[in-house]
Parts: structure tokens; C-alpha cells; sequence
């Protein structure tokens, strides 16, 4: 037999708030459009 | 402890930006046909030290076309880049390079280009002529009625084709058909060419003896052919010093 575990609940009270105002930093790649994309 | 990993290199960071520009000097430093290519965005990089002071870079980039010939002085910050309803044509391109002591090098290059899908034009713009086959039937008829045309009017030296760069054709509302070639000037007039064409040779490899033509031909409803040819020699907007002259 299976058991589920509550995992995804555990993760969610593990998870440390962000402060206010918090910006992500933007992804490494890829970078800015210098013209247009095809 | 041990010491951290560094931060991922970014595709936006200063010294890819440098890395890419480098890179993208060095593919039209080496291309002899078409077009120069303009960096549109860097997709990635990655970055593998190899000691102190010394690392390998991976670039991918995706380049566009501009309207600058390789042959063309224009440097390439000037050089403008085709719009999309030009039907853009874009390179893809990944390269290997070296960094030791700050100096970049190319340890190699792999590019392929490819045009926007007619579609997506037609989509946008559905009257913008499209990309046609430079060995298609009309494309060629087209430049070789414009370059008899410019050589027949112009006193100085005979133009040779060197390639077609460019063609499109557009069916509605009227039939035309525009090209873009090259050229090169032989010591030859047109009256001298008419006569003897094999005694025509190229003048020696100098950037100013290249040139550049565009034309466009309607055929339907009415035939109409305007082409205009210019050696780089004489481009606007570049300044050739003359002897004598301050060349500051």
C-alpha cells in the first residue's frame, strides 16, 4: 500500500517571507532584446 | 570552510556583453558574402575557468541582419539593422572563446542564418513584398537589366556583379520585383565593356573600387526600372581625407 505524506504542507510552513519590497534578481539568461525578436 | 562557488555569469553582464561584441566583430571580420550581422540578444553563456586569469566562454547568439554589405565601410555601429517587415533575417551563432589576462580570442565559430517564415510577415504586413530565391528566373533578369541600365547612363567605370544580396518580389497590387547587389568597378567605360568585355578586368582590391546597387523593377501594369549603384568610395556621410587635408 501507498501512504501520502503531507509533504507539500511541510514545505509551505518551511517557507521563510520575503521582506517587503523584495525584487527577485532577473534571470542570468537569456538577456535584453537589442532589437526585436523573429 | 570552503570558499563559495561564484555568481552564474550572466548574459547581460558587462563582460559577456564585451565577450559577444568581440565575437560578433570577429564573424564579420570573417564573412565575405551578404550582410554584416548586428547582436539582437546573447541566449547564453557559460563559463569554464581554466586557472587564474584564464577561462573558456560559450556564447550563443542570435544576430540580425543589417542593411550594411560586408564589403561596405560603414562601421557597424552604424550599420541598421532590417526591420521586420523588410523580412528580417536572423543568424544564429555559438562560439568558443578564450580569456587569458583579460584578452579575448576566438577558438571557433559556427553560424547558420535562416528568414523570418513568410507567414509571419504576410501576418503583420500583408502587402510587404517577400523574400525571394537569389537564382530565381526574375530575380536574375531583374539585375542584370539594372546593372545594363546603370553602366548604360553612368561615364565611369564599367560595374561588374560580384553577388546578389537580396531579393524580393511582390505580386499585389503591382508586379515588382527588388534586388540588392554588389558590385565591382573595372578599368573599363561601358563604351570600351560594349566592345571588348573579356579586356575588362577588376581594379586592384581596394575597398573604394566596391560598391553597391539597389533596383527595383515593376513589370505589371506598366514596366518601370529605377536602379542606383554607389562605390563605396563615394558613400555619404563616410569622409575620405584628400592629400593635404587635416585627417583629424
Amino acid at each position: 500500500s501507498v501512504a501520502k505524506r503531507a509533504v507539500a504542507e511541510v514545505a509551505q510552513h518551511d517557507k521563510v517571507p520575503r521582506p517587503v519590497g523584495f525584487v527577485p534578481p532577473p534571470p542570468p539568461c537569456p538577456g535584453k532584446i537589442h532589437h526585436f525578436k523573429i | 570552510a570552503p570558499a563559495a562557488p561564484p555568481p552564474p555569469v550572466g548574459c547581460d553582464d558587462p563582460e559577456t556583453e564585451a565577450a559577444a561584441e568581440f565575437a560578433v566583430n570577429y564573424i564579420n571580420d570573417h564573412s565575405h558574402h551578404g550582410y554584416k550581422f548586428a547582436l539582437n540578444r546573447i541566449e547564453q553563456v557559460r563559463v569554464l575557468p581554466q586557472g587564474p586569469n584564464n577561462e573558456i566562454i560559450f556564447l550563443e547568439l542570435d544576430l540580425l541582419e543589417t542593411t550594411c554589405h560586408i564589403l561596405s565601410p560603414t562601421p557597424l555601429a552604424n550599420c541598421t539593422v532590417r526591420s521586420f517587415t523588410e523580412h528580417a533575417v536572423e543568424g544564429d551563432c555559438d562560439i568558443k572563446l578564450q580569456k587569458v589576462n583579460g584578452q579575448l580570442s576566438i577558438l571557433g565559430t559556427k553560424c547558420h542564418s535562416h528568414a523570418d517564415s513568410s507567414e509571419d510577415i504576410q501576418r503583420v504586413c500583408p502587402d510587404c513584398p517577400l523574400l525571394a530565391s537569389l537564382n530565381d528566373t526574375e530575380v536574375l533578369a531583374a539585375v542584370t537589366a539594372a546593372l545594363n541600365d546603370y553602366n548604360s547612363k553612368t561615364p565611369g567605370a564599367y560595374l561588374r556583379l560580384l553577388e546578389i544580396g537580396r531579393a524580393r518580389k511582390q505580386f499585389h497590387p503591382v508586379h515588382v520585383v527588388a534586388v540588392e547587389f554588389a558590385v565591382a568597378a573595372t578599368n573599363c567605360t561601358a563604351e570600351e565593356a560594349k566592345a571588348n568585355l573579356e579586356a575588362c578586368q577588376l581594379l586592384p582590391e581596394d575597398q573604394s573600387n566596391f560598391g553597391f546597387c539597389t533596383a527595383s523593377i515593376v513589370t505589371s501594369p506598366s514596366q518601370e526600372l529605377q536602379a542606383d549603384c554607389q562605390l563605396y568610395g563615394h558613400q555619404p556621410g563616410i569622409t575620405y581625407p584628400h592629400q593635404g587635408q587635416d585627417t583629424t
